[in-house]
């Protein structure tokens, strides 16, 4: 379970944010344009997903425009994990045109980032874990090729 | 490959069955349910063909998925996509506007479903423009622009209030 | 402007309706799969659209499934032309296989349907008339290309 | 071909503009709008290449289509679809479901819309799921299911009962 994000400086979010009070069933509120689909964006991003998975941008466009230092940004993840009870910090932070990954505070390569997380029970690679805006209204237009082509990602 | 296909195709296809069944099952009696189909176009080498999702909402008769209306689509859109989420499971699912086409019908079935599934170990994080869905959380975060157009944001615990007589009811059922 | 419709065994119309009060600016409401775009489909059928082009049917699929004969669909429009002050009624048959166009109870080629509708204003080619469910979701996600084809197809 | 769409494309980009403007206008002071453009990417031969659509949203900074939230997206593409209608003009608009990604503001600020262009000569028919949006319209048309799934209809004057302070509020700005 999600227990609390920690944002630095990540597309509309300028400086640190906390965001807490993640329940088992949260809700995330607000205007068009204000920052909503943003929160599942930090979310994908530090559980390792690719910078062009968000919207297609590249990593630099990640980075909050009006940012004073732009090698700061980072997201944090306070994850409970749900067998041990034990809370775990995931976080991954842009370095110059690069993403550092932590676990535990631990700096890990991407390969064992994956695998720790793995072993608490989060699948980054199957990406089974969000439905981005739009992801309905699009299936709801596929053919069968493109339906059996989702069946065969995830397996 | 075929077998690791065929065995995802399997789980995914009763997946999709049951969440179907559940997601569209009337919120009054006769309770009706929708039903939901895939098949394969070609048993032999599955991956290279396509495969056919087909749905009944409750109540209709059989149509291509072309005919049915955009909400109908919708639900088994999303049917479809929660049944691949089911094949490996996951601590937590994180849905943006999903019920962007839904009217206050299906969007109280989402909830019932919603509430149903959540648990400790299955966490709902759902980003949602509709309060009549939303009310129905555990707890809100809300965004908002500030002057300089940057986000802020604000959360609020809904458990320290009463839930509704309505909303009770609707889980019960 | 539309004053009412006559809609009879069209989609999930069965029997006959009649839709009146049409005004300035109207609602058409109800629930997911109640038949609203069904009437917005009733329009575009009657103004002489294909019938690929209402969610890729065929003219057999636009009548409804349980008509008693299914040879007498029809839809009719009362068009109030402002100004003549004259309401014109604007009927489309399904008739077998083909389409019987009336205009003022006139049997008419579609050319000579088409002709004398733009006459009063309504240029059933242009298509401009008419947002379907989804266009503006699909506008969103469209490139430049797509774009340049838009302005095309209107010119 | 080349005047054909030129022409075309000079009116069209003209309309947008104004449209999104208009429809992107605060709905308080200091009233700042949004602006949008399309660029030819080939002078020389228009229609073979593309048309770069690109918006700015009141108060933000440039940033490509794909970069913005769904509902700025789905205004954009709404202003777009209403430049190409405003190129030959038409009796009457029937919309279907265009407020789906809208948040309440954005509701309002196309109900503001809707009622300064609608008159005699164009008549909007909306189809909304929206009741912030549809109680300020003339007329509902009415639509349910019978018991044996075929469509009813009903219709209502709206123009018998007088509008709410808000409404009046939302028009004279
Ligand atoms: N790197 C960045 N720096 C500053 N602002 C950014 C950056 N990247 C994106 N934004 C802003 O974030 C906004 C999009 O936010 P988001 O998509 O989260 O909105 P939303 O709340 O989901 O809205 P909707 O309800 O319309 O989907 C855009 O207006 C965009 O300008
Ligand atoms: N030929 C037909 N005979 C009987 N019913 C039909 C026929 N064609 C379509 N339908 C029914 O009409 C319904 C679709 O109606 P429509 O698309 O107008 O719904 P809607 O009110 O627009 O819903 P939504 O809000 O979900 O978009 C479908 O459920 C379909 O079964
Ligand atoms: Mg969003
Ligand atoms: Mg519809």
């Amino acid at each position: 379970m999600i227990i609390s994000l920690e944002i630095k400086d990540f597309k509309s979010y300028k400086g640190i944010h906390n965001i807490s009070l993640f329940k088992e069933f949260s809700c995330v509120i607000g205007p068009n344009g204000s920052g909503k689909s943003n929160i599942l964006d930090a979310i994908i991003f530090v559980l390792g997903q690719k910078a062009s998975a968000i919207r297609g941008s590249r990593l630099s466009e990640l980075v909050y425009f009006g940012a004073a230092d732009k090698t700061n940004t980072y997201v944090k993840l306070n994850f409970l994990h749900q067998i041990s009870g034990k809370i775990y910090p995931i976080m991954r932070k842009i370095v110059n045109t690069e993403s550092h990954y932590y676990l535990d505070d631990r700096l890990l390569s991407y390969k064992q980032f994956a695998t720790e997380l793995a072993e608490l029970g989060i699948n980054i690679a199957s990406k089974n874990f969000f439905i981005l805006q739009g992801d309905v209204e699009s299936i709801a237009m596929q053919n069968p090729k493109q339906i059996a082509d989702h069946i065969e990602k995830v397996s | 490959r075929k077998s690791l296909f065929m065995k995802a195709f399997k789980k995914i296809s009763k997946n999709l069955t049951s969440i179907y069944s559940e997601l569209t099952r009337e919120l009054e009696p006769p309770f009706h349910r929708g039903s939901a189909h895939l098949a394969l176009e070609d048993n032999v080498t599955p991956f290279n063909a396509g495969v056919k999702f087909t749905v009944i909402p409750p109540n209709k008769r059989f149509q291509e998925m072309d005919q049915l209306s955009g909400g109908e689509k919708s639900v088994a859109a999303l049917a479809f996509l929660f049944s691949l989420q089911g094949f490996k499971s996951t601590p937590f699912l994180i849905l943006d506007e999903i019920d962007a086409a839904f009217d206050s019908v299906n969007v109280l079935k989402l909830v019932r479903y919603v509430k149903h599934k959540a648990n400790r170990n299955l966490q709902f994080i759902v980003i949602s423009l509709k309060e009549l869905f939303y009310v129905h959380s555990d707890s809100l975060i809300g965004i908002c622009r500030e002057r300089d157009s940057t986000s802020a944001s604000f959360s609020l615990d809904l458990q320290q209030f009463t839930e509704s007589k309505e909303a009770e009811q609707l889980l019960v059922q």
